[in-house]
């Protein structure tokens, strides 16, 4: 998601 | 970027190039469900949108890339390069009855109602379960070659080693994703029974798994 998570996981 | 996410992201590639190379050394795509292998398509699509409107890293961007061509290509050899070979009869799971309750549900639980982050939801949970097809296959066939085997057993690795990292995370960065998290709990427990049978099957014994 764009705030709640990072995302740079695949 | 831990240990276990790298190593889980490492186990993730090797799944997909050993069901590629599979297909494309023995022309032969027999045993292998074209279902599960559309709705992984479907699954790096729709997770994969962010390409166009955020950089991570190149890291993440390539392998991004390389897991969205892989899906498709082996989506191609399936249904048009060696489609002759495709047990379309055995893979006859209903994939309907995975897409509508996961896109209902990407609806219902996100963390916030933009496409993208629908579609990212929708991605996660169809994850979970894409592999059905494949499992209820080898059910129906009750035998599985051992290269489709090791292909299940990295692919069921990767999702295992992210739970180890979503531990690290929480411990080491306070990072939880709630969504995440369970989906990849379920998607590892459907995996379990494979592992089972991989270990007391495949690696002590020789050649095909067969079911009892």
């Amino acid at each position: 998601g764009t705030d709640s998570k990072l995302k740079d996981e695949l | 970027m831990n240990i276990f996410r790298l190593a889980g992201d490492v186990s993730h590639l090797v799944a997909i190039i050993i069901l590629f190379l599979k297909i494309w050394k023995s022309k032969s795509c027999a045993g292998i469900s074209g279902k599960s292998q559309v709705l992984f398509a479907l699954v790096f699509t729709s997770r994969y949108l962010d390409l166009f409107t955020v950089f991570i890293s190149a890291y993440n961007t390539i392998m991004k890339l390389v897991f969205l061509v892989l899906s498709y290509a082996t989506v191609y050899l399936i249904y048009m390069r060696f489609r002759g070979s495709y047990d379309s009869e055995n893979d006859s799971f209903r994939v309907e009855f995975l897409l509508v309750p996961v896109t209902g549900l990407a609806f219902l639980e996100n963390y916030a109602f933009t496409p993208l982050e629908i579609l990212w939801t929708f991605s996660i949970f169809l994850e979970a379960v894409a592999i059905m097809p494949q499992l209820f296959m080898i059910t129906k066939t009750g035998e599985a070659e051992s290269i489709t085997t090791h292909y299940l057993f990295f692919l069921g690795l990767y999702r295992a080693l992210y739970l180890a990292n979503w531990v690290w995370r929480y411990h080491t960065e306070g990072f939880f994703d709630q969504i995440a998290v369970v989906s990849g709990v379920v998607q590892t427990i459907f995996y379990c029974d494979f592992f089972y049978l991989y270990v007391t099957r495949v690696l002590r014994g020789s050649g095909k798994m067969s079911l009892p």
